[in-house]
C-alpha cells in the first residue's frame, strides 16, 4: 500500500513579513492547516487523490483569504470571474472551467466537466448551462465580494499599487 | 490562486488549481490556472503540479507539463525539475510565481521566485509543514 502525501498552495506574490500582521498570518496558517488536515484525512481513510484535491481546494475557495471562490479579485467591470482545473494522473483525464461567475466552488464543476462531459474545458455562459444541467446550485456574483479585494481594485484603478503590469 | 496535489494509497496522483484571476482584467482574459499543461498537470509516471503566478508566462512556457516532461524524459528528480523550471525557464522570460509539485514516491517541491508563497504539505511520514515566506 502506497504512503499518502498532499501539498497545497494559496498563491504567490509580494508577501512581506513586515506587512503581514501576526493576526492575519495566524489566519492564513490556520486555514492552510484546516485544508491540509481535511485532504490528508481523506487520503489516510482510503479516499482517492481526486477526492482529496477537490475537498481541499473547496475549503480554500470558501475562505475570503485567497484569490479563489469567495475572495476572488475584481474584473475591470466590477465583477468576479473564476477559473479552475483538475487532472487525474492515472488516466490523464482532465477538466476545466473558465470565466464562470455564479459557481460557488469552480473546482467541483471542473471535476464534473472531466467526468460527465466529453470535453476538457467549458467557458463562460456555456459552462454555467452545463452546471445547471448537472444540478449545480448558483450564487449571485456578489457572493464573491470582499472589502479587501474591492479596496485593492480601487488602488489598481487609481494606479496606486506601484506594481508593473506583466502580461507576457 | 489556490492549488493542491495529492497522492493516494493506490499510488494515483491528482492535481487541481482554482483562481479568481487577475485584478482589473478585461477582454475575457484567462490565465494559466484552467489551462491543462500550463497551470495544472498530473501524470502517475512523473508528478502532479499546480501553479500560481503571472499566467501568461506559465502558458508560454507550459510550466506544469514541462516539469513532468523533465522528470520523465530527462530523469530529473521532482525538485530539480520544478526548481529549474521556475528559477530557469520562467524567470528567464520575466515571469514570476511558483508551483507545488508532488511525485509518485511522495517527494515534494515548492519553488517560487516571489517574496513569498502560501504553501503547506503533509509528507509520507505524516509530518505537516506550513510556510509563507522565503525564509520559512
Amino acid at each position: 500500500q502506497q504512503k499518502v502525501a498532499i501539498v497545497i498552495h494559496g498563491g504567490a506574490g509580494t508577501i512581506e513579513k513586515s506587512k503581514l500582521t501576526p493576526e492575519l498570518e495566524k489566519e492564513y496558517r490556520s486555514k492552510l492547516e484546516e485544508a491540509l488536515t481535511i485532504g490528508h484525512s481523506i487520503l489516510t481513510e482510503g479516499g482517492s487523490s481526486l477526492d482529496a484535491v477537490v475537498s481541499t481546494i473547496a475549503i480554500l475557495e470558501d475562505s475570503p483569504l485567497f484569490n479563489a471562490g469567495k475572495g476572488a479579485v475584481f474584473t475591470s467591470d466590477g465583477h468576479h470571474e473564476l477559473d479552475a482545473s483538475i487532472m487525474d494522473g492515472q488516466s490523464l483525464n482532465a477538466g476545466a472551467v473558465a470565466s464562470v461567475k455564479r459557481i460557488k466552488n469552480p473546482i467541483l464543476l471542473a471535476r464534473t466537466v472531466m467526468e460527465k462531459s466529453p470535453h476538457v474545458m467549458l467557458a463562460g455562459y456555456g459552462a454555467e448551462v452545463f452546471a445547471k444541467e448537472q444540478g449545480f446550485s448558483f450564487v449571485e456574483n456578489d457572493y464573491f465580494f470582499t472589502e479587501k479585494r474591492y479596496e485593492y481594485w480601487q488602488k489598481v484603478i487609481e494606479g496606486e499599487t506601484g506594481e508593473a503590469e506583466k502580461h507576457g | 490562486t489556490v492549488g493542491c496535489v495529492a497522492l493516494d494509497q493506490d499510488g494515483n496522483l491528482a492535481a487541481g488549481t482554482s483562481t479568481g484571476g487577475m485584478t482589473n482584467k478585461r477582454f475575457g482574459r484567462i490565465g494559466d490556472s484552467p489551462i491543462i499543461g500550463a497551470g495544472t498537470y498530473a501524470d502517475n509516471n512523473s508528478c502532479g503540479v499546480s501553479a500560481t503566478g503571472h499566467g501568461e508566462y506559465f502558458i508560454r512556457e507550459v510550466i506544469a507539463f514541462k516539469i513532468c516532461a523533465k522528470m520523465e524524459l530527462q530523469g530529473m528528480s521532482v525538485d530539480s525539475a520544478a526548481s529549474s523550471t521556475i528559477h530557469g525557464d520562467l524567470t528567464t522570460i520575466g515571469g514570476t510565481g511558483g508551483v507545488i509539485a508532488l511525485d509518485k514516491n511522495g517527494n515534494i517541491s515548492m519553488p517560487f521566485n516571489t517574496a513569498g508563497m502560501y504553501r503547506g504539505y503533509v509528507g509520507t511520514d505524516g509530518k505537516m509543514g506550513i510556510l509563507i515566506f522565503k525564509s520559512d
